[in-house]
C-alpha cells in the first residue's frame, strides 16, 4: 500500500 | 490533494503554458535548451506510463495528458518549426543526454522502492527529472542573454518543485504511512539546483533590473 500513494502525484 | 500540491501542479502548468506562448506565439525559442526539453519527454514518457493501467483521478490523467503532450509539442517546434528552429542556439547547447541519463537508469537499477518494470521506469523518471533543468542553466550560463519569458519559465518550474516539498512535508504530518525517501531526495535535489538562479532572479526583481547572471 505504501508505495501507492506515492503514484497519486504527477 | 492538498493546497500545495495544487500550487505545485499549477506553477507547473504555468510554466509550460509561458513557454508554449513563447514558442507559438514570438516564434522564438532563443535562451530554451532543447536538451532539457527532450529529457522531460523522456522523464514523462517514463513516468506515466500507468496512464492507461491506474486510474486516480479525472485531474491526474489529464494533467498527465497535458504534460505528456505539451513536453512533446515543445520539442516538435524546437526540432521541426522552419522560423522557431532557426532562433535554437545550437551551438551552446551543447549538453550530452547520456551524461544525465546513464547513472539515472544505473541508480534506478540500484535503488528502488519494488524490483518491478513499472516501478524502476518510474523511479528512473524522478531521478532523471531531478538533474534535467541542468542543460537549460548551462545554457543560461552560456549565453547570459535572459529575456523575460524564459527568466519566467524557469521561475515558474523552480517554484513547482518548491511546493512540491511543502505538500509531502504536509503529506508526512496529515497521512499514515506517508513515507518515501526517493521522492523527496530527489525533489529536494532538484530544487537545490535552482538555488542558485532563484537568487539572481530576486536580485533583479529587487533592483528592477534585466535579469543576468555572473560569468
Amino acid at each position: 500500500e505504501e508505495s501507492e500513494n506515492a503514484h497519486d502525484e504527477l | 490533494m492538498n493546497i500545495f500540491r495544487l500550487a505545485g501542479d499549477m506553477t507547473h502548468l504555468a510554466s509550460v503554458l509561458v513557454l508554449l506562448l513563447k514558442i507559438h506565439t514570438i516564434k522564438s525559442c532563443a535562451g530554451v535548451s532543447l536538451k532539457t526539453q527532450e529529457l522531460y519527454v523522456i522523464v514523462f514518457a517514463t513516468r506515466y506510463l500507468d496512464i492507461f493501467t491506474s486510474f486516480v483521478s479525472i485531474y491526474n490523467s489529464l494533467m498527465k495528458l497535458i504534460f505528456l503532450g505539451s513536453s512533446f509539442s515543445i520539442v516538435w517546434y524546437m526540432r521541426y518549426h522552419k522560423a522557431v528552429h532557426r532562433t535554437y542556439d545550437r551551438e551552446q547547447d551543447t549538453f550530452r543526454h547520456w551524461f544525465l541519463m546513464l547513472p539515472c537508469i544505473l541508480l534506478a537499477l540500484l535503488i528502488h522502492e519494488k524490483f518491478t518494470f513499472f516501478e524502476v521506469m518510474w523511479t528512473f523518471s524522478l531521478y532523471l527529472e531531478a538533474v534535467a533543468i541542468l542543460p537549460q542553466l548551462v545554457l543560461l550560463q552560456r549565453t547570459r542573454n535572459i529575456d523575460n519569458l524564459t527568466g519566467q519559465y524557469i521561475f515558474l518550474l523552480g517554484g513547482y518543485r518548491g511546493f512540491y516539498i511543502l505538500n509531502w512535508i504536509y503529506r508526512y504530518f496529515t497521512e499514515p504511512h506517508y513515507v518515501h525517501w526517493i521522492t523527496w531526495i530527489s525533489g529536494l535535489v532538484q530544487t537545490l539546483l535552482y538555488a542558485d538562479f532563484f537568487y539572481y532572479y530576486f536580485l533583479s526583481w529587487k533592483n528592477n533590473k534585466k535579469l543576468q547572471l555572473p560569468a
